[in-house]
Formats: structure tokens, sequence, C-alpha cells
């Protein structure tokens, strides 16, 4: 594993334990996007069932186990235990206009027509697109809370790293996916404008809020 | 091979 792979997996861990902690310290899911985390706890289940097929190393299936918990926790904390909290309202993208191109997508174009191919190519793609229901209630409501703005930097350094993990695994392994490179692209690309409010706004000690 | 490269990844 590279020093790109391994920062990008810490900063993906950093990213959901920091959205969990701070949903369970303020006993409140406000400004969270239930949708985006439904979205990606049915990420991590489609991309991991091979948990039950292959076993890679010990490091990768702690890290699937805990990806998939934790977002299961996070849904369950939104939905169920907080759920008076949750803002609803605001948390209004229309998800399927997300998940039937993307499963249209993966049916089409895949490394092999097969279940469990199939599955892991939608949650490729699927992910690329995750996070737009809470970017999307943020442009929304105008603003986001200090803590959510670093979940959601953790989030996106996660995938621009893993670029970097790629261009690195093509010239000293000569392998690369093209799949998972187009999409990790489309998915950094929608963090491009959140990553300049972030530096700009909330590096510099402001809260971020968007002009009305 | 490529396959197991690819599952690798999280």
């Amino acid at each position: 594993m590279n020093i790109f792979r391994g920062i990008a997996d810490f900063s993906h861990l950093a990213a959901i334990i920091i959205l969990l902690h701070k949903i369970w310290k303020s006993r409140s899911c406000a400004g969270i996007s239930g949708k985006s985390q439904i979205l990606f706890a049915i990420v991590f289940t489609t991309r991991y069932l091979d948990l039950l097929t292959s076993f890679i190393s010990l490091y990768n299936t702690s890290m699937k186990v805990i990806y998939i918990s934790c977002s299961y926790a996070t849904v369950y904390l939104i939905y169920m235990k907080f759920r008076a909290t949750y803002d609803g309202n605001h948390d209004s993208f229309r998800v399927e206009f997300l998940v039937v191109p993307v499963g249209g997508l993966a049916v089409l174009i895949n490394h092999d027509f097969a279940l469990l191919e199939i599955l892991w190519t939608f949650s490729i793609y699927l992910e690329s697109v995750a996070i737009l229901p809470q970017l999307f209630m943020i442009s929304k409501t105008g603003e986001a809370e200090t803590i959510t703005t670093h979940y959601l930097f953790c989030l996106g350094l996660y995938r621009a790293l893993y670029l970097f993990n790629w261009i690195w695994r093509f010239y000293f392994e000569g392998f690369f996916d093209m799949i998972a490179i187009v999409a990790g692209l489309v998915q950094t690309v929608l963090y491009c404008d959140f990553f300049y409010l972030y530096v700009t706004k909330v590096l510099k000690g402001k809260k971020l809020s968007l002009p009305a | 091979e490529d396959e197991d490269k690819r599952k690798d990844e999280l």
C-alpha cells in the first residue's frame, strides 16, 4: 500500500467518525442529509459483498466491516434515535434521479456481466454522486456547521488522495481501473467548490455560509 | 489478478 492510499483510508475513516461523533455529542443531526447517509450505506453494502466470497487481508476486512457498521449506525441515529432533530424539509434532493441512472450505467458499463461485478460497479458510480444531497442541503440552507465542513473535507480529501494512489499504481504496478478512475475524478470534482470555501473561509476561522 | 488488486481498495 502506498502513502496516498494509506492516508486516504484514514481520512475516510476520520470523516465517518467525525460525523458519528458530532451527531452523538450534540444529540442532533441538524444540517446532515439523511439521504446522503443512506446512499453511503448502500454504497458500502453493495461494494463489500466480497467480504462473503473472498479474504484479502485483515486490514481490508476490518476496514470494510468498520465502514459498513459506522454507516448503518449513522443512518440509525438520523432516522431513529435523533429523528426529531432531522431536518427533512431541507433534505429534499430527489435521490431516484441518482440511483436510477447510476443503476442503468452499472448494467451497461462494467468489467463483467455478473451480479457481484454489477453491484461493485454500481457502488463505485453511486459513491461518486452520493454527497450531492448533502451539498444540495447546504446550498439550500446557505450554511453549514464547522464540524460538518470538517467531515466534508475529510470525505473529499479521501477520494482526491485515491487519484494520486491510482497514478502511483499505474507507474509502479502497471495497474489501473478505468471505472474507478473516471468515477473518482467525478467525485473529486464535485468537492472542488466546497474545497475552495473550506480553505478561504473555514480555515480562517469563519463559519461556512453562502451568499443569499 | 486485476480483480484482486481492485478489490483490495476500499
